[in-house]
């Protein structure tokens, strides 16, 4: 009974360890459809937990949302609880979301640098990065957008231990970047691959580290701009919808280029709500406004790759 | 913990290719340690720097020097941090 009248206030900020006992309370409110499950350990050996939402099956066509990459963007992190909460409250009354979870699965990595997470809330809320030792430099840290396998160390790019850009020592250095790699690999069913950022109100696809257009680019342009528009329509917040390059800048190493470049066609990156007041402090208030409008883009873009298997 | 009493967040809506690359030579400048919010990269997108008091100085000098114009868009980021923190203790109270 307690677990479950527990009332957690979606409209607010909260610690690793609090995020992650409201997990278990997600998960033990919907059994049936929300497991959690431990992908590996972070540089600091804290357990990253991804939450998959599946009405049964074996390696289901699946979507994978993660938010947090950059720990200083809180409303991204914030916006993956409120999202996992509504994907689990509506399946079952939102025909399209539960005819959707009928046939594909949805992962969610809500913290997926909690390292540098717990490091915001406790020693430099600036703090972006991971938190690995880099050996030869006094400096910690690494981008965890800019460690993947897709163009990595080229321009966009740091090699300065010392930038907040910093790609690390090599392609995948990043165990928390690694976890992901190895759990997107085993799998090998994924239809879509989401990331969450914030801020500056973009929608963007690959690729980030050259400014060619990719073979979908059509297609992920037109679903993109439909999502933004669904976006908009709730509080009329408006995003620009393109590749990163092109939108942008040239950024090497990125997330959604190496999950496309592994053929997961639908990847995408949101960079939320930018009020023009805040930037990265976006005060608690505007978090359930924020998930909201960008429920309606997720939305969209997961009933797309619904409706166009491949 | 790190503080940052009387750092500024400011916002340049930048004008022109040639303010992009004025403000990507700022970003160049290590001793001022700037932190660059959001990076110069078109007209289309603002640009958002959260300058360190020690150096608010010899950035709006240099803003000044080459008319680039700017808004603050926070006064003191301690104040603002001081406000997001205790909003959360009183949550988690």
């Amino acid at each position: 009974m307690e677990r479950s009248t527990r009332s957690f206030n979606f409209g607010a900020y909260h610690p690793l360890e609090t995020i992650y006992s409201w997990m278990d309370t997600l998960v033990a409110q919907h059994p049936d459809l929300v497991t959690k499950q431990e992908i590996g350990r972070s540089y600091e050996n804290r357990p990253m937990y991804a939450l998959k939402f599946s009405t049964g099956g074996n390696k289901r066509p699946a979507i994978w949302i993660d938010t947090g990459i950059h720990s200083r963007e809180w409303v991204s992190q914030a916006t993956g609880v409120w999202t996992a909460n509504k994907i689990a409250s509506d399946y079952g009354t939102d025909a399209s979301l539960t005819s959707l979870l009928n046939t594909m699965d949805i992962y969610m990595l809500i913290l997926t640098n909690p390292d540098g997470y717990a490091y915001t809330h406790t020693n430099d809320r600036m703090w972006r990065k991971t938190r690995s030792r880099t050996s030869g430099s006094v400096c910690r840290g690494v981008d965890p957008n800019r460690n993947w396998d897709a163009g990595f160390g080229g321009p966009g790019a740091s090699k300065n231990p010392c930038s907040d850009s910093y790609h690390g020592p090599s392609a995948h250095s990043e165990i928390e970047v690694k976890n992901v790699v190895n759990l997107i690999k085993s799998h090998g069913n994924f239809k879509s691959f989401i990331s969450v950022h914030a801020y500056s109100q973009l929608l963007m696809y690959p690729y980030g580290y050259s400014c060619r257009s990719v073979p979908h680019q059509p297609e992920l342009d037109s679903v993109g701009k439909a999502a933004v528009q669904k976006l908009t329509s709730l509080y009329g917040t408006r995003y620009k919808v393109g590749s990163i390059c092109n939108i942008i800048y040239q950024a090497s190493g990125g997330s959604i280029d190496w999950s496309y470049n592994l053929g997961i066609k639908y990847s995408f990156a949101f960079e939320l709500r930018d009020t023009g007041r805040y930037g990265f402090i976006l005060p608690a208030n505007q978090i359930i406004p924020t998930a909201s409008e960008t429920w309606l883009a997720l939305k969209h873009i997961m009933e797309h790759v619904r409706d166009h298997p491949y | 913990e790190r503080v940052f009493t009387g750092d500024q967040v400011i916002r340049v809506n930048v004008q022109s290719e040639e303010e992009i690359q004025l403000l990507r030579a700022l970003e160049t400048q290590q001793e001022w340690e700037l932190d660059f919010w959001l990076h110069p990269v078109s007209t289309e997108l603002p640009v958002d720097i959260r300058v360190p008091r020690s150096s608010l100085g010899s950035v709006r000098e240099f803003l000044r020097a080459h008319d680039i114009a700017f808004t603050v868009m926070i006064d003191n980021l301690q104040e603002v941090l001081d406000e997001e923190k205790a909003e959360m203790e009183g949550n988690q109270m």
